[in-house]
């Protein structure tokens, strides 16, 4: 039968398994390359020897084990602000698509950025803050608020900063095929001070990405580490 | 594509230059960087006797020795690598996500008989 020029040969099959891909990658919309990845990248090019080597199951800028570093986009959707407590600035939905992490990969560091267009969400005046929660949600269905479900993360801010991270390490020990926060930013502040809550949500929209960096540990470097 | 060769070929076994370029193969949609890189190979000879440089084994060393007494039934040690380092890549996986992997064996740095 007539081999379509799609497929792979023999030969470029077991090339890419043995680079540990299925097969081979076409991006349909390839994005700009993280600049934490980049600059990764281009310091341990100018590794020596010895240190490459000796370096090459870790990853010394985030100081974990790992041969493997991924950033994934998010997926999610903005939502409706719901029955809020206060002022809920921004409600979104967070979705990573893990299903391209392999069986024998072993999770080492996750880290979530929140980045924004600028400096934005400045608390105007005393005694307000931003408080920024996020929830674990079923990757099923749609994410509903619920009543005294502790946030994987809670933080008060006085300035929220152009680039937030957050560490989720402790919760995709166990990574399934995908995982889905619910982001919550929401002003409070003295009773009466209304209007200035409502401008500090107003800047909501300065809200521009998320991604989530993830270094697992691939079977490459166990089986090394196993032998020695 | 492999760039010149050096000017002084020798037929004893020693890492060859060997540039690979990932366009060549095919790959250069989804490998962001490097565009290519010196993977070299190993060439040459594994005569009898057995010279310290060669990075021989003691396995190796006999074998030619009896290479030498039977060409026909026992053949020379052969030129492979003996230490290779790694390299990392950028890519797009198939969910066009950005990865950044660090691979093992990559490059040939030196080459014995064996």
């Amino acid at each position: 039968s007539p081999v379509l020029a799609t497929e792979l040969s023999p030969q470029e099959n077991s090339l890419l398994k043995s680079l540990g891909l299925s097969a081979k990658p076409s991006p349909k919309k390839p994005v700009p390359v993280p600049p934490v990845l980049w600059r990764m990248f281009q310091k341990r090019k100018a590794l020596p020897w010895p240190d490459k080597e000796r370096d090459s199951c870790r990853v010394e800028e985030l100081n974990v084990p790992g041969d493997i570093v991924r950033v994934f986009a998010d997926q999610g959707r903005f939502l409706p602000e719901g029955q809020p407590q206060g002022w809920l600035c921004l409600r979104k939905l967070l979705f990573f698509n893990l299903s391209v992490l392999e069986e024998g990969e072993r999770l080492t560091m996750a880290q979530l950025e929140l980045q924004f267009h600028h400096n934005s969400y400045q608390a105007p005046g005393p005694g307000q803050v931003l408080e920024l929660r996020l929830y674990q949600a079923s990757p099923r269905g749609l994410p509903q608020p619920q009543p005294g479900r502790r946030p994987l993360v809670e933080r008060s801010f006085v300035h929220l900063h152009k680039s937030l991270l957050f560490n989720l390490s402790a919760a995709l020990k166990m990574p399934g095929r995908s995982l889905a926060l619910v982001l919550e930013i929401s002003a409070s502040g003295r009773a009466g001070a209304s209007g200035s809550l409502r401008s500090l949500c107003a800047s909501a929209d300065a809200f521009s990405a998320t991604s989530l960096l993830v270094v697992t540990l691939g079977q490459q470097c166990r089986a090394g580490r196993s032998r020695r | 594509s492999a760039p010149s060769p050096p000017l002084t070929p020798s037929p004893l076994c020693k890492p060859r230059r060997l540039y690979i370029s990932f366009s060549d193969v095919g790959w250069e949609n989804w490998i962001i960087a490097p565009q290519g890189y010196l993977a070299n190979y190993c060439g040459g000879d594994c005569p009898f006797p057995l010279a310290a440089e060669l990075n021989s084994t003691n396995h190796a060393v006999l074998q030619t020795m009896v290479h030498s007494l039977d060409p026909q039934g026992t053949p020379q040690p052969c030129c492979v690598p003996v230490r290779l380092s790694p390299i990392s890549m950028l890519y797009y996986d198939n969910s066009d996500n950005v990865v950044l992997r660090h691979y093992q064996d990559m490059v040939v740095d030196e080459c014995g008989c064996r």
